[in-house]
């Protein structure tokens, strides 16, 4: 679960990168 | 008296077209916007809606979007993926959003 966790941190930083 | 055009000026009965169209799509249609495809946003907007805790499965996508082949389902969470809209959960078939609001 500490994987999914990570998962979907670097998904939101993704996100955040796109987004700028 | 002389007309000085050489042609008929004829009022413009058309709004000009193209710039200042303003409104028109307001509703979620199925176009593509925020480039993606519609199949990408079918996808996304699929794996939004699931309630799961774990999120929804590749086979659940797969049944949902029958019409839809697998290949192209799978390019399509990987693409959403990569752009960070979603991200794995359990395993690499099952899928959270992460713009969820």
């Amino acid at each position: 679960l500490e994987r999914i966790r990570r998962n979907k941190e670097a998904a939101l930083q993704r996100l955040a990168e796109r987004n700028v | 008296r002389k007309n000085l055009m050489g042609a008929p000026r004829m009022p413009p009965s058309f709004p000009a077209a193209g710039l200042g169209d303003t409104g028109g799509y307001g509703g979620g249609g199925s176009l593509p916007v925020n480039g993606l495809t519609a199949h990408q946003s079918q996808v996304l907007n699929l794996i939004k809606n699931c309630p799961d805790a774990e999120g929804m499965s590749l086979q659940e996508l797969k049944f949902q979007l029958h019409n839809i082949s697998m290949a192209t389902i799978k390019q399509a969470v990987e693409f959403l993926s990569s752009e960070g809209h979603i991200y794995s959960t359990v395993d690499d078939d099952h899928y959270k959003s992460t713009d969820a609001e």
